[in-house]
C-alpha cells in the first residue's frame, strides 16, 4: 500500500537483481556532473571500489550519428549535439587551417562585434 | 509499471515543501513517463546489443546509447 | 534505500517484459545501470 516492496516482491528483487558481494561489480553509479567554470562547494566523490561508475563520454566516437530509438524519437537538443559530436569528428583530421573559421570568416563584420 | 504510490514518494523527494500535495492525474502521468523511460532505455540496449551480434545486453551496450538517450527525455 | 529497491525492482520487471518481447537478456548490472539512471531522471 505504501508502494514499497512487499515480502515475496523483496525476495524477488533479492534473488534476481540485487547486486552484492558475491557479484563482480557490487553497485553501478552515475557520477553528478558539476560546472567547472563556477566555484562551487563540492565534496569530491571518490570511486567506490567494485562499483561501475556509467561514463557518458566513454563512447562519444560513437555520437556523430543519430542511434536507433524504439517509441521515442530524438528532440531537437539530442539532434543538435550529433550534429556537434559530427562536426568535431570531421574537425579532427584537420591540419593547419580551420574549415568552419574559413567559411565562417567571409561573413564577419566587425561593427558587429565591436 | 510504476505504482503511484511509489512515484509519490519519490516526487517528495525533491520538494521543499512536505505538504506539496501531487494530484492522481499527475502521478499517473509521472508515472507513465517513467515506464516509457525505462523501456526506450532497455529496447535501444537491445538494439545496439543486435548490431553488435551478441544474445545479452551488457553495461556497454547501455552507456553507448546513454548520452541520446538522456537527451531525448 | 527501500525506495531505490522498488525503483530496481520495477525496472527489472519492465526489461523482463522486453527480455520476453525480444528474446534478449539483461545482465544484472544492466538492470542496475538502468535503475540507477531512472532513479536519478
Amino acid at each position: 500500500k505504501d508502494g514499497l516492496l512487499s515480502e515475496e516482491e523483496f525476495n524477488l528483487w533479492n534473488r534476481l537483481y540485487r547486486l552484492g558481494d558475491s557479484d563482480e561489480v557490487k553497485g553501478v553509479a552515475l557520477p553528478r556532473s558539476h560546472f567547472q567554470s563556477l566555484q562551487e562547494d563540492r565534496a569530491t566523490q571518490e570511486p567506490t571500489t567494485g562499483i561501475h561508475q556509467l561514463s557518458l563520454s566513454e563512447w562519444s566516437v560513437w555520437q556523430d550519428h543519430p542511434l536507433p530509438t524504439y517509441q521515442v524519437d530524438h528532440s531537437y537538443r539530442c539532434r543538435h549535439f550529433i550534429s556537434i559530436m559530427q562536426m568535431i569528428e570531421e574537425m579532427r583530421h584537420e591540419e593547419d587551417e580551420c574549415s568552419y573559421e574559413l567559411k565562417i570568416r567571409p561573413f564577419l563584420q566587425m561593427e558587429d562585434v565591436c | 509499471g510504476f505504482r503511484k504510490e511509489l512515484v509519490n514518494k519519490l516526487l517528495h523527494l525533491h520538494f521543499r515543501d512536505c505538504k506539496t500535495k501531487v494530484s492522481g492525474d499527475a502521478l499517473q502521468l509521472m508515472a507513465e513517463f517513467l515506464r516509457i523511460f525505462v523501456l526506450e532505455a532497455a529496447a535501444r540496449g537491445v538494439s545496439q546489443a543486435q548490431a553488435e551480434g551478441l544474445n545479452v545486453v551488457d553495461v556497454d551496450q547501455l552507456e553507448k546509447v546513454l548520452p541520446q538517450l538522456l537527451l531525448d527525455f | 534505500q527501500r525506495l531505490k529497491a522498488a525503483v530496481h525492482y520495477t525496472v527489472g520487471c519492465l526489461c523482463q517484459e522486453v527480455e520476453l518481447d525480444k528474446q534478449m537478456h539483461f545482465s544484472k548490472q544492466t538492470i542496475a545501470a538502468i535503475s540507477e539512471v531512472t532513479f536519478r531522471q
